[in-house]
């Protein structure tokens, strides 16, 4: 079984702990709050009540013998890093740190974690995102700068037309990657698909041209 | 130009309010903490310390007039529900509320929040899937229950080759969806594209089939 550390049970150190054991994983969780670790002690293999800025505390953790090991302390900075320090001097092998800032996140970074991660900015992101994402459009994954993958639902010019006679990319540069259908999902589906009513189009492509797409019907 | 409302300003709330401005939004933030709106008042085009859990406030607001209303408070679960609640009552168009737990998310649904966003447990959701994933396999989007799509960097064994040459559908049931190589991305690439050393592969198919292939030099 994978072996995970995991300091500090928050909302994020609690979900992850939980999250890991419910996978498969085998979770220490640590905590210096009493009530934070009762709360996940029946849902994770072993918990400890202890206040891991003490070197003391974290050498006897035996932190290299976790596959991952995650600092999961937010608000306060200075145990964040006092904490990430010592998982690194005592020979962690993978170190994830959550940050509550840009700042703290390369202070992080400075000091050895291997990867940080920022929960709020990168909700914020993806919210900012959806609330601009054109209308009709659901944004999925930025492919890269000009390639955006997203969904959209077959609109009724498209209906029992297939996708070689609706020349999708060539002249609107849509890529259709796969058909969601239902239950069923067609992934790279051939040129001779018919598309139907209700069918959702995941789509590789420009925003703009899509929604020329969308809207003209021949 | 786009109208946003974010009331509450911690780690996820002062993102957004900045995000949205940058991205040519016009954001009014508010918190009834003066610090919190002193940080952002000269990032945002409207600035407010108020207390939204008070109805004169809320009322006074106008949140009729923003195209989305955000209630980013968190730990308070007391004040997010009755921001919630009064954000509704006097006539917001669309309102997304924070949960810290997924029993504030039910309490948010059932008094009128169109849509409940939990930054920390997907985050947590997102690491652990990250953990779990197969060596060699940089997991992006689940298509379905089936039908992951994932990265994988082209093995030895295909470079030099086309991905006709390969057969990588009929053997190994990858699809490739693009080439992502250097600064280049290259979308539904032809059956007679070479690959080579440094390719990164976007695929859709299924893991273990995919370790299978990154094995397997014929
Ligand atoms: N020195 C320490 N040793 C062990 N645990 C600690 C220490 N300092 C803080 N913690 C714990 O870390 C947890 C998360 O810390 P904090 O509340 O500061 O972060 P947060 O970013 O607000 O969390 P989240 O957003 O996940 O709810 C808390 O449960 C806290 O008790
Ligand atoms: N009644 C209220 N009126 C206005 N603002 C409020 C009210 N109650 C709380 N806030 C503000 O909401 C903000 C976020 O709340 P809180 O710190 O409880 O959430 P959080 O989930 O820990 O935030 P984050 O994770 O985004 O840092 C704080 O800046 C706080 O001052």
């Amino acid at each position: 079984r994978r072996q995970f550390l995991v300091v500090g049970l928050g909302r994020f150190g609690v979900s992850l702990a939980v999250l890991l054991e419910e996978m498969g994983g085998e979770v220490l969780a640590v905590d210096h709050r009493e009530a934070a670790v009762t709360e996940v002690a029946d849902q994770v293999t072993h918990s400890l009540i202890a206040d891991t800025t003490e070197e003391r505390v974290v050498k006897d953790l035996g932190v290299e013998h976790f596959d991952e090991v995650v600092c999961a302390i937010g608000t306060n900075v200075e145990a964040s890093l006092m904490t990430t320090l010592l998982l690194r001097e005592f020979g962690a092998r993978f170190i994830v740190s959550k940050a509550s800032t840009e700042l703290h996140g390369r202070l992080l970074e400075k000091i050895g974690a291997d990867r940080v991660i920022y929960p709020e900015r990168d909700m914020a992101a993806r919210l900012a995102r959806d609330f601009f994402a054109p209308p009709g459009i659901e944004e999925l994954l930025d492919l890269s700068v000009q390639h955006k993958m997203f969904q959209i639902k077959a609109p009724v010019h498209f209906h029992e037309r297939s996708l070689a006679d609706l020349h999708l990319r060539a002249r609107f540069g849509m890529n259709i990657i796969a058909i969601r259908r239902g239950e069923n999902t067609i992934v790279s589906p051939p040129a001779q698909e018919i598309l139907h009513d209700g069918d959702g189009l995941v789509v590789v492509g420009d925003y703009d041209r899509a929604q020329e797409a969308l809207k003209n019907p021949e």
